[in-house]
């Protein structure tokens, strides 16, 4: 039965998607079957896997308005690593699904049938507290919230708090829980980053990650090469990172 | 009659909010009217001129559903410098506008009564296409796209001109046009900003300006201090770099 984890956050540019590819690609190099959601329409998820979202012609949209099922639209990425890709149809998806029903579960019910064949199933959620990332923690047993080390970062997450506690009570996800959260872009030279972990300590205090992704310019190149970071650098400080927060994230299993 | 120009690029964390406050500052300290319209529920305009957001009751979201007008909600950061704030309540607003009557131009009406009393209002957008960036963008004469010097920025940008290009058939605006294309976060010693830039001026070629907004940690320190980053940091190459930008928006006046 997979795990699924939303990695979200409302605040653009945390590396929601940085963290998505690379915590997949790390969790199936340590031996998992890995399913990964592209729930943005930007599609940064699947065009940093080196597919072109103007050439997928069904995505999770189709999936998410009825048209299609997931099994369809599921491409391989390598062994044990599949992506169900996204594309700019879903600009449109919010305000179409607003008059559907049960329109929170609708990727709740799409991935359902696909538990049993994956361990772990990542999604990817835009930069907003729309009805794409609503879908998204509905369907989700966990959250991860990656935080940039920054001060815009530390403002949004009494929103993010706030409406993870609203679904929970609304019953559409009772059980949702946060799995961690994921210090990125972590520079050891600037008083910033120091500040906003200490602050972020004091929040959060043991649902913080020990592992701290550092700010690592291999990390932004490897996308325009439609690579994993353990493909285009394995020895970097990043690859090393994710590695480290993908046994982290399998040592708090379940 | 005010220009009226909206700060939007749906990619997350590109650098919307710190060009719209900075720039917003730096055309006041050249001579200009301003008002900064808050249209990002993260309110992070708000916060980055040191106003506590959960404190604001009456915000742009109030203005947007007419239960405010704009005047009553505006606050005076500096002489010539106001700001129409945002709050949390903004969350909700895409969702309960879906049905209201001209929902598109809700912050166009809201803005016409005071177009007279500046020189310039700039709008900072929240990072999607929903119909908070489309009233951003049917209240404007022009757009400014900032664009951080990374992979993904380059991705999103077909996508943003697609909507300008609809929203100017539409009808809703027909003569928006784009003010111009700013490089942010740039990195002179990495070749993927190199990289990026050179693509951005094949894309956009004229309508790229010639000002370069370097990575400055103390653009990123000022907000926690609720300061521009003129009264912050006066010296540092970020002042510098949006000092010039100012410079460069009032030569292509009109
Ligand atoms: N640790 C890191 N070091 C250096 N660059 C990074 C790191 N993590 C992410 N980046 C870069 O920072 C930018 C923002 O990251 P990313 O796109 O993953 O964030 P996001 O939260 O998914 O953004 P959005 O809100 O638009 O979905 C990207 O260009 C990415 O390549
Ligand atoms: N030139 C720069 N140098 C260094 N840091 C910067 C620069 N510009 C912006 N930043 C920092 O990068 C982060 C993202 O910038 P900002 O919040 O302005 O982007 P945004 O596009 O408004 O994000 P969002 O999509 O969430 O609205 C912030 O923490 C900001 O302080
Ligand atoms: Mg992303
Ligand atoms: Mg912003």
């Amino acid at each position: 039965m997979a795990r699924v984890i939303a990695i979200t956050n409302q605040k653009g540019g945390v590396g929601k998607t940085t963290t998505s590819i690379n915590l997949a690609a790390c969790l199936v190099e340590a031996g998992q079957r890995v399913l990964l959601v592209d729930m943005d329409s930007q599609a940064n998820s699947t065009s940093g896997l080196g597919i072109d979202k103007n050439a997928v012609e069904t995505s999770i949209y189709h999936v998410l308005i009825g048209e299609a099922n997931l099994q369809e639209i599921i491409r391989p990425i390598a062994v044990d690593f599949d992506l169900a890709p996204s594309n700019p149809h879903l600009i449109g998806a919010e305000v179409e699904l607003i008059q559907t029903l049960a329109r929170e579960q609708r990727l709740k019910n799409a991935l359902q049938p696909l538990r049993e064949a994956y361990d772990f199933i990542i999604i990817d959620c835009p930069p907003s507290l729309g009805l794409l990332t609503i879908n998204s923690l509905t369907a989700s047993d966990k959250v991860l919230i990656p935080i940039q080390s920054e001060y815009y970062a530390l403002e949004g997450l009494q929103q993010l708090l706030n409406t993870i506690e609203l679904l929970k009570r609304s019953g559409l996800n009772s059980t949702l829980d946060i799995e961690g959260v994921l210090i990125t872009m972590y520079d050891q030279r600037l008083n910033l980053s120091k500040q906003v972990m200490e602050e972020v300590e004091s929040f959060f205090k043991d649902k913080i990650y020990k592992t701290v992704i550092p700010r690592n310019v291999r990390l932004s190149e490897s996308p325009s090469f439609g690579q994993t970071i353990i493909e285009y650098a394995p020895d970097s400080s990043g690859a090393q990172s994710y590695q480290q927060l993908a046994k982290e994230v399998l040592s708090r299993e379940g």
